[in-house]
């Protein structure tokens, strides 16, 4: 049985996507067989990656249309690394789910009829607590937290793990905290050490010790359709995600 | 009648609330009366600012209670600034408008009751193209959209015209765009100069010509409840930011 972790945070732009991209392509290089799980509507893992999603066979209808995950599932430039495709079809879901019946259960449904062949399954989250997010949480066993080493960070984590101490309450008892990883992080900046200092003071021994440092490298990567392992092997963003994976790989969190 | 603008990208972290911020003060800097709606449940404007809201009297009460829009807005660190400000409260509102009558009118509503003595009302929006900001685009004469200067930043911009034309069409005919603004551009990398070109490219006539760099003093101001006119007065940000107010005060784009 797979470890499946759902890469969730409500605010936009901390580096879900590299995360759950980088974090998927760094554990595949190290030997353990990845699916990365595209939930945005803007597909932005698909694209990361370098994979043309066709309408009609994404994840929206795996959630939607009861497709087998597997018919959305494709190969990516790393080996081990699988991706089930988003496409912009997807933004119709969370309308959708509201009426649907056991609505928070349809990607769980997915998961639980498919052959998981895998040692993790990451799902990359939508910047929203909506119904994909929900849906992630759910069929998840563990939420890593990308919190950006900026200001605006900090306001929503709250929100977030209160989020998740409910899902685990009414919906999915297994749902424990993978960790928070400070991304983005300049250690020129004063900014980024009052945010560092900050999470690690809110969330005492539940942050990874792994600072994902800003690289320009890490932003070009995915227009080259290529994990920062392989546009920039040697380089700062490569040796955080591939440290963060072993960091990941060798314990969990206790909350 | 003042020009109401929703700030708008349903792309995280790409500059939403730093340009809808930044630019009220800067626009209020300049003479004009102006009015911040903080549309996201994150309250990051309202934090931004340095403001805080009391749970009852937030954005979230106008819009699902009826509370007159001026029982929510207060006075900011800037001369002739105003903010209706928002609470986390405000993530309950897009699943409870689902089923609400006249769902996207509801903000609309408010802002037509409302004595609205301001040459600007700005709207940031959160990221997402659900109920919140479908409300704004509804109340809004226009639409300013950020566009970060990186990969990513592109996928979701062909949704997002496609639905401003959309609600055009279905539930407000006076909608325009006010134009696409770059974001944390940095002259040194490749990447911003492609994303420049790409966006020009595609929306030949409707990007402003301001282009905001990336500045640490732009990130590190809304710590400090300032906007950067007030935190950085000479710097880069301040200096474009003003700027992008002169170009909106002084023309409005052709579609
Ligand atoms: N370590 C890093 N160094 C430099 N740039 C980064 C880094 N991590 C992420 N970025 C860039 O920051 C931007 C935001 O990151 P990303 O898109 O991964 O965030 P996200 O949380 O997935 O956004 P959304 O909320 O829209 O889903 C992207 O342009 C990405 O390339
Ligand atoms: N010109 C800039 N230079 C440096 N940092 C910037 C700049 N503009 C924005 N930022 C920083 O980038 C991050 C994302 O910006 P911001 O929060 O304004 O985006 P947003 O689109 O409102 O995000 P969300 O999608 O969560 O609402 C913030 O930490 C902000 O301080
Ligand atoms: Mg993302
Ligand atoms: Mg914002």
């Amino acid at each position: 049985m797979p470890r499946i972790i759902a890469v969730a945070n409500q605010k936009g732009g901390v580096g879900k996507t590299t995360t759950a991209l980088n974090l998927a392509a760094a554990l595949a290089d190290g030997g353990a067989r990845v699916l990365l799980i595209d939930l945005d509507p803007q597909a932005n893992c698909t694209a990361g990656l370098g994979v043309d999603a066709q309408p009609g066979r994404s994840i929206y209808n795996v959630i939607s249309d009861g497709l087998p995950l597997n018919e959305v599932v494709v190969k990516t430039p790393v080996a081990r690394l699988l991706i089930a495709v988003s496409h912009i079809d997807l933004s119709a879901a969370e309308l959708e789910l509201v009426s649907a019946l056991a609505r928070e259960y349809a990607l769980k449904r997915a998961l639980d009829k498919a052959q998981l062949d895998y040692d993790y399954v990451l799902i990359d989250c939508p910047p929203s607590l909506g119904l994909l997010t929900l849906n992630a949480l759910v069929a998840a066993h563990e939420v890593l937290i990308p919190v950006q080493c900026e200001f605006y960070a900090l306001a929503g984590l709250a929100k977030l793990l209160d989020t998740v101490g409910r899902i685990r309450a009414a919906l999915n008892s297994e749902l424990q905290l993978a960790g928070a990883v400070l991304t983005m992080h300049d250690n020129r900046t004063r900014l980024s050490k009052e945010v560092v200092d900050e999470v690690n003071a809110n969330f005492p021994g539940r942050v990874f010790k792994t600072l994902v440092p800003r690289s320009v490298r890490v932003a070009e990567s995915p227009s080259h359709g290529l994990p920062v392992i392989l546009h920039d092997p040697q380089g700062p963003g490569a040796e955080a995600y591939r440290a963060l994976a072993a960091e990941l790989a060798g314990e969990r969190m206790e909350e």
